[in-house]
Order: C-alpha cells, then structure tokens, then sequence
C-alpha cells in the first residue's frame, strides 16, 4: 500500500500539474508530500501560483482562485481514477464568468467517460447541459419537477 | 455503473413521488433557493448507505423523513431508490447478470429501516459493499456538496491523504 | 449590563423579525435566549420558518435560505445601531435572482443612513450601486483600479 | 464618521498606489477572480487596527506587503490610509475640530510599524480607540468576508452574543 500510495500520489499529481494551467490559463501547481520518508502518514500541501504571480502561501489565493483550484485537484483524481458518476454542487457560485467557461469545458470534455450532475444557479453552466432539471416548490414546502427552458432564467 | 434513474419520496421536501431519468452526460439541476436541489444530492448520498445524519444536514436521521408544510402534514417513511445500469456485470454473483440495479432505502419515523437489491430485502452492508466495489463508492471527490469545494484548500495536509488513499 | 443586553437583545429580535419576512417574501423569524435566567452567559437561538414551509432545525435549510436568515439578523442590528459603514463582501453568491433583488432594495433603504460597499460578481448588484469600482490586473499579480461600465459584464 | 477616501500602496496586490474616493450611497468593488477586491476589504480593516494576521489570509502580518510578481519584484513596506468625514465632530480633543480624520498604518519587512492620526505619529491604540469612540469599531456585523456570512447560523449559540454584545 506503501507503493500503492506513491503511485497514486504520482499520477495525481502529473494530472494536477496539467488541468491547474488549463483551468487558470497558465500558472502552475503541484502537490508535495509533508515527510517523504513516511508515506503512511505523510500529509499533502498544495503549492500553487497562479499566471504571473507568485508562489504564496495558498490562504492569500482570493476566493474564486481557491474553488478553482480544488476543482482542478478533484478533476485530476478523478481522470486517474473516474468514478461513473459526479456531483458538483455549486461550485461555480464563487467564480467569474472566464472561469466558469474553462470549468464548464473542462466538464463537457469529462462527461463522454462519466456522467456529470451539475447543481447551479448560473446560465452558462446550464448551457453546458444536455439535460435540464427544474425543480420548484409550487406548493409550498413540497418540491417537484417541471420542464426548463434557458430563458427562464 | 451509471445512474439512470433516482426515484425520492418522502425524504425531505420531496413528500411526493419525484422520478429524475437521467442520459448520457451532463445534466443541470436549477431552481430557486430553498427549492430542493441540493436534497436531491442528499437522496443519492443517503440511498448510497450514508449514516451520519449530520451529513445530510440533520440532527439524527429522522429529519430526512419529510416533516410537514403549512399545508401538508407529515409523513410517517422516506424512500429512495437508484436504479443503475450495469452494462460492465459488476457485482456480487446474485445480481452480476442483471442489466439493471435498483438499490432501495426507507426509513419508517418509528426508527425501522428497510433496504432492497432489485427488491429483495437486504443489509445496509450489502449496499455499502456494492457500491465499494462497483468503483462507485468513492464519494470524497465525486460529490461535491454546497459550500464544501473550500473544505481541501483549507484542511490540514494530514486530512488531504484520504483523496490519494481513496483513488488508490 | 444585564440589562442593557437584554435590552438590545429584544430590540434586534422585533426587528429581525420584520427585516426577515421582507427578504423573505413572507414566513416568520425570531432569536431566542437559550438560557433567560443568565444573561450574562445565555447563548443565541435562531428560529426559522420560510414562507409555507414549517419550523425546522435550522441546519436544513438550503444554502441561499441560510445566507439569506443571517443577513436579516446583520440588518436587524445594523438598523438598531447603524455603523457609519458596512462592508459586505460576495454575501450575494449564493443568492438567486429573486432574492438578490429583495436585498439590494434593502441595501438600498438602509443607504441613506449607511455607507455601503458590495463586493460582487452580480449585474443587478452592481445596478443598485451610485459608483461602480472595477479592479483589474492589466499587469499580473497587480491590482489596479479601472472605470467600469455595466455592460462589460 | 463615514468614509472619505482610501489609499493603498505595496498592500498584498497594490504595490503601485491606488485612491478609491467613496461618495455616499452604495459602491460597488468589481472584478474578475483574485484581482484584488477583497484584498481592499482587507486594507481596511488592517488600517482600522486589525492585529491577527490569519484573519487578513496571512500566516505572518508581513504576508500583507507586497511580495512580488514575475513582472515586479517585492517592496519593503506596506501603507494604508484611511480618510474619514468628521461632520460629527467626534474623537479625541486633539481630532475633534478637524472636518476630516486621516488614520494611516505602515508596516516594513523588518517588522517596523508606524500609525498616524493626520499626519502626527501615534500608537496603536489611539487608532483602535477612535474607532471604538465614534462607533465605527463594532467590525463583527459591519464588515462581512467573502465565505463567512454562513457562520453565523452555524456557529454555536454561544459563540453568537457577541453580536448583541457589541450592539449593546
Ligand atoms: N424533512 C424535511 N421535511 C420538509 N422539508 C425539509 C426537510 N428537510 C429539509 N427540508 C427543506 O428543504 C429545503 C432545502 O432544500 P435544498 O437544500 O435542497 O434547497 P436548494 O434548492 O439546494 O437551495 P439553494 O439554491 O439555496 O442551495 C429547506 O427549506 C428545508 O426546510
Ligand atoms: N502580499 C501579497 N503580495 C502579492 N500578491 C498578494 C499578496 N497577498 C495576496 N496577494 C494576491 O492577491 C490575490 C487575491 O486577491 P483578492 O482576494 O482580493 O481577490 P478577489 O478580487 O477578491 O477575487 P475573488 O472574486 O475570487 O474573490 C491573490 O492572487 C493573492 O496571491
Ligand atoms: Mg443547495
Ligand atoms: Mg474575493
């Protein structure tokens, strides 16, 4: 599990390496083990710059940075290892429409080897859908489901 | 393992039956606030075999049992169920030749709870198990839930390993 | 003390509960005391009952329903003790179209008394507003301010 | 005491100086991701006497000077002024006759800080206490950060009095 661990860590972090530039256009980031020496117990910090801007410590990244990058790191997991399903709960409320375009790409690009269920609030992101699910409360307290057109929204 | 249907009733504010067909690809779920979007995920983490009720937002597990509005009183059970096809035969050897997987869950308020593999009674571990090893079960980075995508940037480096370990 | 607190406390509570039903289309709010004998260490309960729904752990509602619940109470005591400025940074993000509309005509009231910054990536915020600040990074990892007008967005 | 004008320079991303001139009414601070917006935010309350740096997003009160880009190399000192309206003639004898009131904070990499109330260095507290004196310094409901408006429902009720205590 030892190698298991590594291995994994490996493919991820190659993969982190290349959907963090294509979601921020540019930048770089990668993962870094805490104690090499101790992969059971290691932790993994996240180094990230984005384009043009220094390395920093990652809690100064502006809240649209931070989403988008931990985006990029579930995307990388999941192209090592795909689950059939993912569900995003509005994970583009705190991002700017450039970014939400390259997110909503990258899902599109995605979803031929997974199934992808998206929660938003956004147009764009409902563009993106093959398939869309408008649930209202027409009584009160009680959730169903009608049909959609985009320019309810 | 893709889903191709979720069927919710009484769980939450979903107190009739709501049938999602899910196709191919990217699906969008929108509505206005409060409407219950995000209970829908929390159907899918539930029939999946989740046992904290705090992390379906509640205070112990009865409160995913629709609790009533100004106009319809409560209800007494909550039942998901998510059928998936299951084109690879993945899957113990009693359901591996089936095309389709309806994994059913209900709570009775009175605290009982019944589980179903193509509607034969079953324990919550041969759900758990099925989707553990289907490749479906790992849930850390294929549900993302509202306001938690922040949760990995700001956890401690010790508390990140669990994503490498789970796509180990 | 004692009493001043309890003072305070009944008036943020008749207001919170007037501010709530106007962001809320209707339903019904109030704070209470988890320990009315000891107001010196009682603690603060929120009761919440949106429009046609019915009183419930408060950790049920939805994303919006709870940003939404902790406006009212920030309104409720800023219109009791109104500071010279409030500062509210992205509180719209999770917002749908309907309620940003409902709190920025509230914005909108409480601004003759109040100064009010909107941090935001919302069109229909950023029409509420008498000045419009737009920053950018022409040169990367740079901030700079620019005029912006509305239709950029 | 409301806000006149704010001044930035070598503060996080703002290492070339930039005024905003606040009118009355609402503003409005647009812009794409990581631009700077809540950065600003950040310069205010850092100029209003904000002394712990993990609530400005840094690990070390120096993480608030500017600390380069690939373009610009990093500068030595960080400089937030903060000019307020004082139609109400509040504050201290020595500021109660001035129209305006000019609170500046410096920092230098060295660990150096200079404060000054219009101009005249002063220490810390005299900062602090303005604020606290003219009403402006109850921050906890009159400064909202990007993220943390869903703390207040979720925070413990305990942990909620301070909000009437500092109505109070
Ligand atoms: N057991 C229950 N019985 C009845 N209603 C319930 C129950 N549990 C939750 N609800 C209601 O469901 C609503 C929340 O639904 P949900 O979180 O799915 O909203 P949402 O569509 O995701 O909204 P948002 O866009 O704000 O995130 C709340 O109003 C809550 O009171
Ligand atoms: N000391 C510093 N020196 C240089 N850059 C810094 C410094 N501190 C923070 N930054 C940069 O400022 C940026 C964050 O700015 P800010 O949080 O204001 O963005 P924002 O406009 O609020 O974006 P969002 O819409 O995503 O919330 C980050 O990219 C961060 O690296
Ligand atoms: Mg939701
Ligand atoms: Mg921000």
């Amino acid at each position: 599990t030892r190698k298991r661990f590594s291995e994994t860590f490996r493919q991820v972090n190659d993969r982190f390496q290349e959907v963090f530039p294509r979601l921020f256009l540019g930048g770089k980031a990668e993962l870094r083990l805490t104690d090499e020496q101790d992969l059971l117990e290691t932790g993994i910090d996240i180094a990230v710059q984005p384009p043009g801007k220094k390395l920093q410590n990652v809690n100064l990244l502006s809240g649209g940075e931070k989403a988008l990058t931990a985006v990029a790191l579930i995307f990388a997991i999941f192209l090592i290892k795909p689950s059939p399903f993912c569900i995003l709960d509005e994970v583009d409320a705190p991002l700017d429409d450039a970014n939400i375009e390259r997110f909503n790409e990258l899902v599109r690009e995605m979803s031929d080897k997974s199934q992808f269920i998206l929660i938003t609030h956004n147009k764009r992101t409902m563009n993106v859908a093959d398939t869309l699910y408008g649930v209202t409360m027409e009584s009160p307290g009680v959730s169903k489901l009608v049909s959609v057109r985009i320019n309810d929204f | 393992m893709k889903i191709k249907r979720l069927e919710i009733v009484g769980f939450k504010s979903f107190v009739d039956r709501v049938c999602l067909d899910f196709s191919e690809g990217i699906a969008a779920v929108v509505g206005p606030n409060g409407c219950g979007k995000s209970n829908i995920l929390d159907a899918i983490r539930w029939v999946m075999g989740e046992q904290s009720a705090r992390n379906l937002r509640g205070r112990s597990m009865e409160d995913v049992i629709f609790g009533g509005s100004e106009m319809r009183k409560p209800v007494g059970m909550a039942e998901v169920s998510l059928i998936l096809s299951n084109e690879g035969r993945l899957g113990p050897p009693a359901l591996r030749d089936y095309p389709e997987i309806m994994v059913t869950r209900r709570l009775y308020r009175n605290g009982d709870s019944e589980y179903r593999l193509n509607k034969t009674p079953c324990r919550l571990l041969d759900i758990t198990e099925l989707f553990i090893d289907t490749g479906v079960g790992a849930r850390a980075y294929s549900i993302i839930e509202q306001g938690k995508i922040g949760m990995i940037l700001s956890a401690r480096p010790e508390d990140r390993r669990f994503l490498i370990e789970e796509a180990a």
